[in-house]
């Protein structure tokens, strides 16, 4: 067996079929059905759990399965009946991982006897293997082996061998076992409905990133990150988004309180990679994901109490950290930990900034954004004088969106 | 004698040794050579993976292979850990 060098921290793994297969014999009952026991085949190895959820439910599914075509916006693109049945990421923080793919243009078959098409339980049970943190692997019996084996019969009475129960303890460890524990199986029959959230839970449909106005936007150790209230995507240093699908802020900034539900602006701080995150009156400090220490008051960098920011960001140029707030700002010397006397000034020194600012960052080449709406001001590196053919939109440069001019985007 | 591969079929077991992580990517400022040897390893470890006599050939049954449906998945992660039953069987 082989391990990916990742694993789940925790032991329940949410999951949730967000698209069935167009032309599949196989009802969604049955795909449901399927991947429930093909998911089942591994808690009963280790002890996970798996529970479904419905499109309802306020938190993003661990591992989100879709039956796609071709490319499909992950760098693993099919190529039609054959070749490429399906791939799924390894367990981490993105948005994407766990995710798992099938090729929409297989002959998807469940228990069929000729041999005809390509039997799903058999290849989810060999994704989830992926989704849970193990690679291929060359153990003759071995599900993780690279290649389709054909369909693994019965899948209520299906085992995993030894291989695969070995390199899935290695990462959660074995079941402890109860003398008259055996892995048992409940029919096959469908699995319950998805639990409907209880009435109030506020049912939250993840943004469009495409309509800009974004809460906060951060140059972070090279990756942009686009905060919109409890969700952020990432711009890889390439201009590649990491995921179209947005990532949940409290699960991926350990510490943060709940009660914070929008950062109006964030930095990375120079002089010791700090990871700066505000919100009201205050700030919190990270290191890498992890929050350090208590929330600190604004007025440490010079604003006045009970003062608010709309945007922060630090210039490589004088090593000073400007502070937004309408049209005015503050300014702090990172290298001196003290804010710079004679602030607030006017943001008009900032030729051609628009007042309010979204957020503000400085991209890897030096040149410094402010954003507002769906647009962006350019200033050249150096410069505090936007570039004349300023503001442009900034979905088609930023986050892989149409055009504005262009139509409705294309559906999924 | 084994039949030689075509060029064509080298080539094309080169960049599908290559996609599923068999061989590094080519890097074009390197050019890394790529020994024989390199890729006769390379092939073996593939056909372990495949269950396949291990000859370090691109020998017809290799070649049919490499178009069998699979995983997207690359075989060899890399730096992850590999850890095989004959090591652990040897200790």
């Amino acid at each position: 067996y082989a391990l990916s060098g990742s694993v789940w921290k925790k032991r329940t793994l949410t999951w949730r079929v967000h698209s069935f297969p167009q032309s599949s014999a196989l009802s969604q009952e049955m795909v449901r059905t399927l991947m429930h026991h093909a998911l089942a085949t591994w808690g009963v190895e280790s002890g996970l759990k798996f529970q479904e959820v419905g499109f309802q439910s306020p938190t993003e599914p661990d591992i989100v399965i879709d039956f796609a075509r071709a490319y499909h916006q992950d760098s693993y693109p099919f190529d039609g009946q054959g070749g490429t049945l399906a791939h799924a990421f390894f367990p981490g923080e993105h948005a994407i991982s766990g995710d798992t793919h099938f090729d929409d243009e297989e002959i998807w078959t469940y228990g069929s006897k000729d041999g005809e098409g390509t039997d799903l339980f058999a290849v989810a049970v060999h994704e989830f293997g992926h989704a849970l943190g193990l690679g291929h692997s060359s153990a003759p019996d071995s599900i993780m082996r690279p290649f389709y084996q054909g369909p693994v019969g019965d899948p209520h009475k299906y085992r995993l061998s030894q291989d695969d129960r070995e390199g899935l303890q290695q990462l959660y460890g074995k079941v402890p076992q109860i003398p008259d524990d055996k892995p048992t199986r409940k029919p096959l029959a469908p699995p319950p409905p998805p639990p409907t959230p209880p009435p109030d839970s506020p049912s939250l449909p993840t943004p469009d990133r495409c309509e800009g106005n974004f809460d906060a936007i951060a140059n972070i150790r090279g990756e942009t990150f686009f905060f919109k209230g409890p969700w952020f995507w990432r711009v890889q240093p390439s201009g590649q988004l990491v995921s179209p699908r947005p990532a949940r802020l409290h699960r991926f900034w350990e510490g943060l309180p709940a009660g914070v539900k929008v950062i109006q602006a964030a930095y990375a701080r120079p002089r010791d990679r700090g990871i700066l995150l505000f919100s009201g009156p205050q700030f919190w400090v990270f290191q890498e994901r992890q929050l350090e220490g208590a929330p600190r008051p604004l007025t440490e960098l010079g604003l006045p109490a009970g003062e608010q920011v709309d945007a922060v960001f630090s210039w490589p140029l004088n090593g000073k950290t400007y502070l937004i707030r309408g049209g005015r700002y503050w300014r702090y010397d990172e290298a001196a930990a003290r804010p710079d006397p004679g602030y607030p000034r006017d943001l008009s020194l900032w030729e051609g900034a628009p007042d309010a600012p979204d957020d503000v960052t400085v991209s890897n080449a030096g040149d410094t954004y402010f954003f507002k709406g769906a647009h962006y001001w350019r200033f050249p590196k150096g410069s505090v004088k936007a570039e004349s053919d300023s503001p442009q939109p900034m979905g088609p440069k930023w986050l892989d969106c149409p055009a504005p001019s262009a139509g409705p985007r294309s559906p999924r | 004698r084994a039949q030689e591969p075509s060029a064509q079929d080298v080539s094309l077991g080169v960049d599908w040794l290559t996609r599923y992580g068999y061989l590094p990517p080519p890097h074009p400022a390197q050019a890394q050579l790529q020994s024989p040897a390199k890729l006769r390893d390379a092939i073996k470890v593939m056909q372990r993976f495949a269950g396949l006599p291990e000859t370090g050939l691109l020998d017809p049954v290799t070649m049919a292979t490499m178009h069998r449906p699979r995983c997207s998945l690359p075989d060899v992660l890399g730096a992850a850990e590999l850890v095989r039953r004959r090591r652990r069987r040897r200790r």
